[in-house]
């Protein structure tokens, strides 16, 4: 949870600012999401390594609530809004923010880890493992990473980077898997062309 | 971050992108 206890009485009052009340939805999801990651670390590195599991869950979620509370003020500097109760409703966008928050930690302390109990199989829990244990579609975690890039300062070149390289890997495949949602997102915006010029002749 | 190649476009952020503009 929030690093100090002052700064997540912050956080709480500004989501409620924001139009929200934190308590139900926000604490309720990071718990659950929290089981989840912390069985999916066990299962692929073993029983031995949940406490490590279960810490590095704890700073993904500090990062999390600290790059949600810059990302609000920063939208509401932006908008001149002050009701985000659409965004911080949205599951989807605490799942990609959290995810993505993650990835950051778990590219921070290393990208494999070999079986507790030591035998040989190496687990990859570089990207997009993250992707799979939230069951996350690769463009909703894309959304987020240049917003998460721009309001966090504390974020290592080399960090950075790796987060261009997810970018990249979800734009040149990631994205393109059949149940992505980036084909409703150009069927709209075709259906919004088609409504602004005339159909193509049926030939074409 | 200089060597970050930043894509969204002016009038572009978070709230647009989860089309919660």
């Amino acid at each position: 949870l929030p690093q100090t206890p002052v700064r997540g009485t912050n956080l709480i009052k500004s989501l409620k600012c924001f139009g929200m009340n934190p308590e139900d939805s926000i604490l309720k999801r990071v718990e659950s999401l929290g089981h989840i990651f912390k069985k999916k670390f066990a299962e692929a590195v073993g029983q031995g390594c949940a406490e490590i599991g279960s810490q590095r869950y704890q700073l993904g979620v500090r990062l999390y609530y600290r790059v949600m509370e810059s990302m609000l003020k920063s939208e509401e500097e932006r908008l001149s809004v002050h009701n985000f109760s659409k965004l911080l409703n949205d599951n989807i966008f605490h799942t990609s923010l959290l995810a993505c928050a993650l990835e950051i930690v778990m590219a921070t302390y290393g990208r494999t880890a070999s079986q507790s109990d030591g035998t040989s199989a190496e687990t990859d829990l570089s990207f997009p493992w993250i992707l799979n244990v939230f069951d996350l579609k690769a463009f909703d975690f894309y959304k987020v990473i240049e917003s998460f890039i721009k309001v966090e300062p504390s974020l290592t070149r080399d960090m950075i980077k790796h987060l261009e390289r997810c970018e990249h890997r979800i734009m040149e495949s990631l994205a393109w898997q059949s149940d992505s949602p980036l084909f409703d997102l150009i069927k709209q915006s075709k259906e919004r062309e088609g409504q602004t010029d005339q159909p193509e002749p049926t030939s074409t | 971050p200089q060597d970050y190649h930043f894509g969204l476009e002016e009038g572009e952020g978070i709230s647009e992108l989860f089309d919660c503009d």
